[in-house]
C-alpha cells in the first residue's frame, strides 16, 4: 500500500 | 488600523468555504498588500494558502502589518449573518486587539449589522513555499471538470493515480469495489469553450489520496479554472484564482509512495 508522504520535509520553516 | 472593506461577501465566504474542511484555525496576516494566510492540516498532509490582495477589496488601509489568530468555524458563523450581496467590512486594531469587527451592509444601506470575533494567540510557523518552481508538468482544465474527475473517481476508492504524457492526462483509482480511470485529452483550439491545456517538460506519474483531491472542489465556486502542476517526488501544487488577480487560494498535497 502506498505511504503517505509528510509535507515537513518540503517546506522549510522561514 | 487595519480596514478592510468587500463589495460583496461572496468573496471571502467562497475563500472561507474552500478552507475551513482542512484548517480549523489560523493566522490570518494583514500587510498592505493585502490579506493572506497558510497552514497545514492536522496530519501534515496538504498545506492551504490563501491570499486576498489589496485590490480585491473597495476599501483597504494597513497602517502596519497585523496577524490575527482566527478560528476558521467561528469566522464562518459571523459570516453566515451576511447576505451574499453584503458588502463586508472588517476593522481590527493594529496594537495587540483582541477582536476583529464585522460589519454588515445591505445594498441599500439601511440594515447595517455589527459583530465582533474573538482573536487567538496562535502559535505557528511560517513556511517558505517554493514560488513557481519548475514543474514536469502543468494541466489547466475547467474546475467544473476537476470536481467531476475528483467527485466521481474518489467514490470508488482513496488512491489516485495521476499521469500525464504528452497532451494526455490519466486519472486512475484503485479501491476495494473496483478501479476505474479517465483520460482527458488537451483541447485542439483556443477558442473552445472549456479548453484543457497540458504542458509536459516530462512525463510525470504520482498517486495522492483521494480524500483531499475531493475536498479541493470545495474552491470551485472561486474560480472558472483550476491548474494543477506536479513533480515527481513533490507535493501536488492546486491553484483557485480569484477573477481579476485579486487573489488565489492554493493547495500543496503530499504524494503516496510506495514503501
Amino acid at each position: 500500500t502506498p505511504v503517505q508522504n509528510d509535507l515537513d520535509e518540503f517546506f522549510a520553516v522561514c | 488600523m487595519f480596514e478592510a472593506k468587500l463589495t460583496e461577501s461572496t468573496t471571502i465566504k467562497r475563500v472561507l468555504d474552500a478552507i475551513k474542511d482542512l484548517i480549523q484555525q489560523a493566522n490570518f496576516d494583514c500587510s498592505a498588500d493585502g490579506l493572506s494566510l497558510q497552514a497545514m492540516d492536522t496530519p501534515h498532509v496538504c498545506l492551504t494558502t490563501m491570499t486576498l490582495r489589496s485590490q480585491a477589496f473597495e476599501v483597504y488601509r494597513c497602517d502596519r502589518p497585523l496577524s490575527m489568530g482566527i478560528n476558521l468555524s467561528s469566522i464562518s458563523k459571523i459570516l453566515k449573518c451576511a447576505a451574499s450581496k453584503d458588502s463586508v467590512k472588517i476593522v481590527a486594531d493594529d496594537e495587540g486587539a483582541d477582536c476583529a469587527e464585522f460589519i454588515f451592509e445591505n445594498e441599500s444601506a439601511d440594515r447595517i449589522a455589527h459583530f465582533e470575533l474573538k482573536l487567538m494567540d496562535i502559535d505557528s510557523e511560517h513556511l517558505s513555499i517554493p514560488e513557481d518552481s519548475d514543474y514536469q508538468a502543468i494541466i489547466s482544465m475547467p474546475s467544473a471538470e476537476y470536481r467531476r474527475i475528483f467527485s466521481d473517481l474518489s467514490i470508488i476508492g482513496d488512491t489516485i493515480t495521476i499521469e500525464i504524457n504528452k497532451n494526455t492526462a490519466c486519472f486512475s483509482v484503485e479501491g476495494d469495489i473496483g478501479n476505474g480511470s479517465l483520460n482527458l485529452a488537451q483541447t485542439d483550439s483556443a477558442d473552445e469553450k472549456n479548453p484543457v491545456t497540458i504542458n509536459v517538460k516530462e512525463p510525470v506519474k504520482m498517486t495522492f489520496p483521494g480524500k483531499y483531491l475531493n475536498t479541493f472542489t470545495k474552491a470551485v465556486p472561486i474560480s472558472e479554472f483550476v491548474t494543477l502542476c506536479l513533480t515527481d517526488g513533490n507535493p501536488l501544487a492546486i491553484e483557485f484564482s480569484l477573477p481579476d488577480e485579486a487573489g488565489f487560494v492554493r493547495y500543496f498535497l503530499a504524494p503516496k509512495i510506495d514503501q
